[in-house]
């Protein structure tokens, strides 16, 4: 059986209205290493992987492989009963046809149980290599939410090319053109506004606004995000949690006509 | 206008 809890609900939220508008119904396989969830978009464009490891609960049991086929649209109605301080636990037997969460005020003096009627999921899985990626940014995620909403304004794509010591977001639109260069940028006073661009050779990539647009909806479970560039390959878009969980996004690069 | 790339294409199936 499962049992994981959450010393704050808000995890679990925030993670679910990251992703809901990308994915719609998707498996949660617990294990002892934690809980994973790979899942695609329709388009097969993008592609969410979250990793929440088993010491980002405690306690956490899970004796057997278990898959939690959930409707995200119906997890994020129940997440929404959750105040975001609660501690949430979430239950399932070997073979489960709910999950069951229990919110607990930090009071202690309410406790809220619900269940979710789980899904048969078929979903395909992607097998993604270790990449060693040419370019690695580092920056604060509200500063990528920001560059990414701005240029969406003007245009549907974004050129993000790196260089040394340099990152520069373009866009081409009907109305007019923009262009954003960030350095690398480091401050022992204010760390939470670094960016730090690690290169081993230029890249320049062209994405989807309006999926990056959609990553961002992560900026609230970390400060900085993290954009893994490699020429032609898809873009990694990592948001770091604590206790080495993640949620991560891949974006398929556009092509030249 | 560049077209949009499949992920199946870097990624295998497993």
């Amino acid at each position: 059986m499962l049992e994981a809890r959450l010393e704050q609900a808000s995890i679990l939220k925030k993670v679910v209205d990251a992703i809901k508008d990308l994915v719609q119904d998707c498996n949660f396989d617990c294990n002892d290493s934690g809980i994973a969830l790979q899942a695609m978009d329709n388009s097969h464009v993008a592609l969410v992987s979250m990793m929440l490891k088993s010491d980002t609960f405690s306690p956490f049991r899970c004796d057997r492989n278990i898959a939690l086929g959930i409707n995200l649209n119906s997890f994020q109605k129940v997440l929404r009963c959750a105040q975001n301080e609660d501690i949430l636990t979430l239950k399932a037997d070997d073979s489960p046809d709910v999950v069951s969460l229990v919110f607990e005020s930090s009071e202690q003096d309410r406790i809220s149980e619900y269940d979710i009627k789980l899904m048969d999921i078929d979903q395909e899985h992607l097998g993604i290599p270790d990449t060693e990626y040419a370019a690695t940014i580092t920056m604060p995620s509200g500063e990528f939410q920001r560059i990414c909403r701005d240029l969406s304004a003007l245009s549907e794509s974004v050129a993000i090319e790196a260089e040394k010591n340099a990152v520069k977001f373009v866009c081409n639109g009907d109305i007019g053109n923009g262009a954003i260069s960030l350095r690398n940028h480091s401050s022992v006073e204010k760390p939470e506004q670094n960016v730090n661009i690690e290169l081993s050779e230029p890249v320049a990539l062209t994405f989807s606004l309006k999926y990056l647009v959609n990553f961002c909806k992560a900026s609230g479970l970390s400060g900085s995000v993290k954009l893994c560039l490699s020429n032609e390959v898809p873009l990694l878009v990592e948001y770091e949690l604590a206790s080495n969980s993640y949620l991560r996004f891949y974006l398929a690069p556009k092509i030249g006509d | 206008t560049p077209i949009q790339n499949d992920l199946s294409e870097f990624f295998s199936m497993v």
